[in-house]
């Protein structure tokens, strides 16, 4: 395993292994920064970990960023890698950034889903879901973005356990979930969360579950329109956006829907690239552009979370 | 690891709502065949499914019979699999 994040390749994917390794070595290189949380453990007892980018103070206002909640959505870990370099290269030069790392903290969750990225390595390059298992149900897996307590059990989530939506038993089941639920709520000051997600070039905010408008909605769909613009500037990347069950389709129990509707105003879920091409199987040479784009985008949408405290 | 030689990536643009109400019979047609990547929403989005090689021709008699026009996005997902794993060994190397 590398000793140092200096000959980490940011242009390449990675196994789980590689990753929490780079981890380890990128908070001990920037321990000024950035410190690493053990959240919790995955159904097969792996560790969750979340990145810290704090400048000071404490319970600071925050924003949550999270990547591979679906395993096989395999450049949301590699731009989320890239995001967390950029994040500790940034500070101190870009003065959009470090002027909101000295009134936040910025939180990143690079494996949501341990259990099944290591899974998509090992065995099934296509496996979405977790890892979890109970006496009685014949296939493998919850979708992670289903099994929110929010519009559980709802249109667009499956009860079928052998479905790629399969919601799971019953709201937070899933140990993956459950932990971000206690440290989002055991923080109480998260301020904006952003789950990325691929593929299909999109940005959209809630609701996911229902057609109805969400309050501040008009100034969703502003920021949204802000960021895809911003993002469109950088290699002509066209997004569409919207909110989810206006832009994608309905879906039930997802991470965004429970964020808005435990406080969190500011939250948005990517669809990263392809267009139509590659699919999940993004080749590695689209990394770095992929998550530059991303990153201009993920900007707008810290700013105006840091213009509009609430 | 599982194999996916001959699977392929079927792109299909649905026209309107009875088109994708077809494709969503299709997962109830064959459970745990086909994979969609992206699923059955609205008529201006497209629809990617990965389809097993063993399926191939059942979903296309099927595609065609039902007038759902489609294009091959992705030829046999395993060449790109392929293709990805020599690109990590290469980086790590």
């Amino acid at each position: 395993l590398e000793r140092s994040t200096a000959s980490f390749s940011y242009s390449s994917y990675h196994t789980l292994e590689e990753i929490y390794s780079w981890i380890d070595n990128f908070v001990t290189e920037h321990s000024d920064i950035v410190s690493k949380i053990d959240i919790g453990k995955s159904f097969e007892n792996r560790s969750i970990l979340v990145l810290k980018f704090s400048t000071g103070g404490s319970q600071r206002p925050a924003i949550w960023i999270d990547t591979g909640i679906h395993s096989r959505e395999w450049i949301t870990h590699a731009t989320g890698i890239w995001t967390a370099m950029k994040i500790v290269s940034a500070y101190g030069k870009d003065h959009v950034l470090t002027d909101i790392l000295k009134a936040m903290d910025i939180f990143i969750e690079l494996v949501t889903n341990p259990d099944g990225f290591a899974f998509t390595h090992s065995m099934n390059r296509l496996w979405r879901k977790n890892k979890s298992s109970r006496p009685g149900i014949f296939c493998i897996g919850v979708d992670l973005n289903r099994n929110w307590k929010i519009g559980f059990g709802g249109n667009g989530s499956n009860k079928n356990p052998c479905s790629e939506t399969y919601r799971g038993p019953s709201p937070q089941s899933e140990p993956e979930v459950a932990a971000i639920v206690d440290f989002i709520t055991g923080h109480g000051n998260i301020k904006a969360l952003i789950s990325i997600h691929s593929y299909s070039q999109m940005l959209m905010y809630p609701y996911g579950h229902s057609l109805a408008p969400v309050s501040n909605q008009e100034e969703l769909y502003n920021l949204a329109k802000d960021a895809v613009d911003a993002l469109y500037k950088v290699h002509g990347m066209e997004y569409i956006f919207g909110s989810i069950s206006n832009t994608l389709y309905v879906a039930s129990g997802i991470t965004v829907d429970w964020a808005y509707d435990n406080g969190i105003k500011y939250a948005f879920s990517f669809e990263l690239r392809d267009t139509g091409r590659y699919g999940f199987l993004l080749p590695a040479s689209q990394i770095i552009p992929t998550a530059q784009e991303m990153w201009i985008a993920i900007q707008v949408i810290m700013t105006h979370t840091l213009n509009h405290p609430y | 690891q599982m194999n996916f030689t001959g699977d392929q990536v079927l792109r299909v643009l649905a026209k309107d709502e009875k088109q994708l109400s077809l494709l969503r019979d299709l997962e109830a047609l064959k459970p745990q065949k086909v994979d969609f990547w992206r699923g059955p929403a609205r008529p201006s989005l497209p629809v990617d499914m990965r389809v097993p090689f063993s399926e191939l021709n059942d979903v296309k008699a099927y595609l065609k019979s039902h007038g759902l026009a489609y294009s091959v996005m992705i030829k046999d997902v395993q060449v790109l699999l392929d293709e990805e794993r020599e690109t990590m060994a290469k980086s790590r190397r």
